[in-house]
């Protein structure tokens, strides 16, 4: 049974993209079969893994011009399906199109071969983000423990709230996720303790992604901080994030 | 003559929002006069500034409802027109209007009494993020010097050139602002003199914006840094910034 889990965050900057590579590859790494989709039209997850030029790309696959698993890419012991800019004017196009919500989900029948599928999706509430969060069966939040992520938060979750209704109604939250954790920050602790408080009925992973420059520094090298700098804080926790994953349990 | 300034990048997360506050902030203490504008839906400037509930926003001004002048609030010695979610399906059901691009430049010239215009746009080329740089005379592009960053700039440039091309033919890239920045941090001079070589064409400010948690902790007191914490270097930076920016000549 694919899980298939959408990374999803409004606010900009809080680490999905990054966690969608370390993710994906920590569960790799437990021989799981992964696949990641990049649906943002600024490509960052396929720039991150050198999958940005001569490459068939999601929007391809949506238009029919090839099929899903041929546009299918290795990169970094991962599979994934590039995204190019041509994803924002096939967004454009799709406004109005019946159905343009279902896309993904239907595209993602085709790949049973996977244990998990991960969806990098951009910071807003585009067609592929709306597509991911109808396809998914899980999302998890990555967020900053930091002022401005909170009114983010407020949004998503609001989001979520109108998907379950209209659009996908199993859809769950696996996790928020603390990210740039730096627990000496009097701010991040404050920030903690009220999203804990206000949002008690949410789960909180219980793996805290650390501040660690060898996950800004991985991708230079287009590599996943297990194959760049593996003894470190971020491998650690992406490793100990992933077990909690796959041992998920409704 | 109103200086128009778009604070632009579509990459999440660079630093936007805290710009618009802190440089807007710091060029009214000159004794300018300045208005805020956010023209982001999730309205994270609007939730800074306490000004996101029981308010008239651009999205009731868009639609005639009220007039430019009459949304205006006041909050830390700046001006503000605040913006809400409504603002994400106004810009959906602008989709195929005609000069729909035009929309905010014509607003402004209904607020000539002000000595900067300063725009916070959202991590996307949404609708209003294009308004924001049909209407400006200049942009200021926060960055991080992180690699994932490198690609948001390329993108942002093509988009510049799309819009002087298109739209708004005097468009100004004002500078290059490094935010967030860390000397400290080796992958932030690889970065920094990436971007330097790279674009050695496009004006990079004096100023960089240095790493300071007063930044990160002002906006859970609604308050720009200087209110908050005057004597920090988030205060002496954006206060440097803003000098660069009101001597800047083309
Ligand atoms: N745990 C971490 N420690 C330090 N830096 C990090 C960490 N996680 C991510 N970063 C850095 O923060 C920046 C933003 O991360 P990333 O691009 O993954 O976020 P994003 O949510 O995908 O952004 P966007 O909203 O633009 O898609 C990147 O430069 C990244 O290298
Ligand atoms: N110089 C700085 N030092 C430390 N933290 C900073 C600095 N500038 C901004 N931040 C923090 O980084 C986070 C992102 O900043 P901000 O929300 O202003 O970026 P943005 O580009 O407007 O994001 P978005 O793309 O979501 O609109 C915020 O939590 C903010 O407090
Ligand atoms: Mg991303
Ligand atoms: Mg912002």
């Amino acid at each position: 049974m694919t899980q298939i889990i959408a990374i999803v965050n409004q606010k900009g900057g809080t680490g999905k993209t990054t966690t969608a590579v370390n993710l994906g590859r920590a569960i790799a790494d437990m021989g799981k079969r992964v696949l990641l989709l990049d649906l943002d039209p600024q490509g960052s997850l396929s720039y991150y893994l050198g999958a940005n030029s001569n490459v068939w790309t999601i929007s391809d696959v949506i238009l029919g011009d090839i099929s899903l698993n041929n546009a299918i890419i290795q990169r970094e012991n991962l599979e994934i399906i590039p995204a190019d800019i041509s994803l924002a004017d096939l967004e454009v196009s799709l406004a109005g199109y019946p159905q343009r919500e279902y896309i993904i989900k239907k595209l993602l029948l085709q790949a049973p071969q996977y244990d998990y599928i991960l969806m990098d999706c951009s910071p807003s509430l585009s067609v592929m983000t709306i597509n991911a969060l109808t396809a998914a069966k899980y999302i998890i939040i990555p967020l900053q423990m930091e002022v401005l992520s909170i009114h983010g938060l407020e949004l998503m979750l609001e989001t979520v709230e109108r998907i379950k209704k209209n659009l996908n109604p199993t859809l769950e939250i696996m996790g928020i996720l603390p990210l740039m954790y730096d627990r000496k920050r009097r701010i991040t602790q404050e920030v903690l303790a009220h999203i804990v408080k206000t949002y008690s009925f949410l789960y909180m992973f219980d793996t805290l992604i650390r501040m660690d420059v060898k996950l800004v520094e991985a991708p230079s090298y287009g590599k996943s901080v297990f194959s760049y700098a593996p003894e470190t804080n971020g491998a650690q926790d992406y490793m100990k994030l992933a077990k909690e994953v796959v041992t998920y349990d409704d």
